[in-house]
């Protein structure tokens, strides 16, 4: 553990509860896409699958539960109590494109040819492009909540600190891990749009509003 | 390189 692994994860961390708060107080999921919060779940099953045979650390432990439970809590939020207040006709992207390939990638791309290795690599592939839905669904209403700009902005930070963290971790421990390398990096790019908005707009206290 | 094999990240 290293202080910028520590920031990436409290980032994390903040950024579901900013998101469960804004479902709470809004009494509304408006402007989330379920798609991305469906996306994330499998991603979390998929990944820590390892909580049933391996031990790393209470911490390791606690943080895997709470992310699985807090996935699975917002989808359920999102499906069944305030299922009225989301609008399925502007959540449109198809997310077999995103699966899909995925999938293809961790067959080729894994560090072992066993079932819990190939869905690992699926797991950290399929959650560099999870927020796609969700970006989608910002770019067609063109306009953000502030707090679901604050969720969107912790969520992108947390991979991004994860980027000093790896080159940390090459230098002191000597190691790396290029599938989570790569795919982190890539996921970090996605958010710059987005980042550049949120820093420029509502940093400074203004709407996200995205140009017509 | 050596690739990390006891995966301890989330």
């Amino acid at each position: 553990m290293n202080f910028f692994r520590l920031l990436g994860d409290l980032s994390h961390l903040a950024s579901i509860l900013i998101l469960l708060h804004k479902i709470k107080t809004t009494r509304s999921c408006r402007g989330l896409s379920f798609k991305t919060q469906a996306l994330y779940v499998a991603v979390f099953i998929t990944r820590y699958l390892d909580l049933t045979y391996r031990w790393v650390s209470l911490y390791n432990f606690v943080m895997k539960l709470f992310f699985i439970g807090s996935s699975c809590a917002t989808l359920y939020l999102m499906r069944y109590k305030y299922c009225p207040t989301h609008d399925p006709s502007i959540d449109t992207f198809k997310i077999e494109y995103l699966v899909g390939p995925c999938a293809i990638l961790a067959l080729i791309f894994n560090y072992k040819f066993s079932v819990s290795e190939v869905l690992w690599s699926f797991s950290i592939f399929l959650e560099s492009v999870a927020i796609l839905p969700q970006l989608f669904m910002l770019q067609r209403t063109g306009e953000a909540e502030t707090i679901t700009t604050h969720y969107l902005a912790a969520l992108g930070i947390y991979r991004a600190f994860y980027i000093p963290n790896w080159i940390y971790r090459y230098f002191t421990e000597g190691v790396v891990d290029p599938i989570a390398i790569v795919a982190g990096i890539a996921q970090t790019g996605l958010y710059l749009d987005f980042f550049y908005v949120y820093f420029t707009k509502v940093m400074q206290g203004e709407k996200f509003e995205l140009p017509a | 390189l050596p690739v990390v094999t006891e995966k301890d990240e989330l």
